[in-house]
């Protein structure tokens, strides 16, 4: 039977949403009372005849500070598309909950809606705090949803998340090291465009610049020449020489996407 | 521009009651973005790779895949990374395919399974969205990506 709490949180329908049948919750989950932490999520559980065999996947994007509503649940795994003028959504042909529940969580706090009443709080983020407040955000949600206790349990996420999903894989395996039976079934994670190491990131990204004709042999030497990437900080010189690739020799590309349109 | 949609989707008053959010009355609008947590976000690992190691230890199914047309945190840095964890091969690299055309490229190793996805960017699901799915659902079965 679902918990009072858990009918709290059930979606009815969205504004402009097309008849589906599969189930939908969202809502908060207090992660640190004293400050008022609290995180949000979205449910749109698996669009299939027994949602209860289908594994639970949580998604995380990254930023940091970006929202996996606006990125993973609206413009790639989720159930619906917003269309042009936000009047209507649509569906996701591809959707990834014909195969899962999928969990979106907006971490950490001052992410999209999930908030801290403690204003200090979003000047002193960080992978730690991020990583802590999301197993508390996961013990307490499974409390709220006992039907997920036990349940095949999986993480993924994109970019930044390449440090939250990994972070927050590490948490729940010290949890679970320490509990006889634990109920945060974790099976494994899957991450994409994942920032993983920053020196390595760096040279490899600086390599793919080069070798998809982005920025020029001068630039590309003069970049590696003068970028050690083994801090985060880098030097004046390693500054320039990127600077310089990015106003003079990029151009007006998307970044994230190379040979498709920019969004002016 | 498609996270434009979002922007004003998600501030709509009648979005915001049917999915109970923003009940606290937040103080600032919705955004994708946090520039504030982004700007000073604190702490920051250097490098994940001593936890993959762990997880990879554990026994955990760990995927990573890379979308061949971002320049942001581009294939080429993700295999870079890869290549410090000396994994061993264990299903050299070959071309995976949907619907007879090549998806992407992979290569499985004791502990984790790579691939990228052709003609993807960052967000791999928005600009090939059933080769997305379909490395979700092998992901997911514990099966490696077709070679036809």
């Amino acid at each position: 039977s679902l918990t009072n709490e858990q009918e709290k949180d059930r979606i009815k329908a969205l504004p402009g949403q097309p008849e589906v049948a599969f189930s939908q919750f969202s809502g908060y989950v207090t992660v640190h009372k004293k400050h008022g932490r609290a995180l949000f999520y979205w449910l749109t559980e698996a669009a299939t005849h027994n949602p209860l065999e289908n594994p639970l996947v949580l998604w995380l994007n990254g930023g940091p500070g970006c929202s996996s509503i606006a990125y993973g649940a609206s413009e790639e795994i989720g159930p619906f598309r917003i269309n042009e003028t936000a009047s209507s959504l649509y569906l996701n042909k591809y959707s990834w909950n014909k195969q899962a529940n999928i969990l979106f969580l907006e971490s950490p706090a001052g992410v999209g809606f999930s908030y801290t009443n403690k204003s200090s709080d979003l000047r002193d983020s960080g992978d730690k705090r991020t990583a802590r407040d999301a197993l508390t955000f996961l013990k307490r949600w499974m409390s709220r949803f006992p039907q997920y206790r036990y349940r095949d349990f999986y993480l993924s996420g994109e970019s930044y998340a390449g440090h939250y999903v990994p972070q927050l894989a590490k948490k729940i395996h010290d949890y679970n090291k320490n509990h006889s039976n634990p109920f945060i079934n974790l099976k494994g994670f899957i991450v994409g465009n994942a920032v993983t190491d920053i020196k390595y990131d760096n040279i490899g990204t600086v390599a793919y610049w080069w070798s998809h004709s982005i920025i020029s042999d001068s630039t590309y030497k003069s970049i590696m020449s003068s970028c050690k990437f083994t801090s985060a900080k880098y030097s004046q010189n390693c500054d320039d020489a990127i600077n310089y690739a990015w106003n003079y020799e990029f151009g007006e590309i998307d970044q994230y996407s190379i040979y498709t349109p920019s969004c002016n | 521009c498609i996270e434009n949609n979002a922007e004003k989707y998600y501030n709509r008053p009648d979005v915001q009651h049917a999915m109970h959010a923003n009940s606290t009355g937040i103080s600032y609008k919705w955004t994708a973005c946090s520039g504030e947590l982004l700007d000073n976000w604190k702490d920051s690992e250097f490098s994940m790779l001593p936890t993959y190691k762990k997880l990879i230890a554990a026994g955990y199914r760990i995927w990573m895949f890379s979308g061949d047309t971002d320049s942001v945190v581009p294939v080429t840095a993700t295999r870079f990374s890869l290549s410090h964890l000396n994994l061993t091969v264990k299903t050299r690299w070959y071309p995976w395919y949907l619907n007879g055309q090549v998806g992407g490229w992979t290569e499985v190793y004791d502990g984790l399974t790579f691939a990228t996805v052709r003609g993807a960017g960052h967000e791999v699901p928005l600009l090939q969205p059933q080769r997305g799915f379909l490395l979700f659902q092998s992901f997911l079965a514990g099966k490696n990506l077709p070679r036809s």
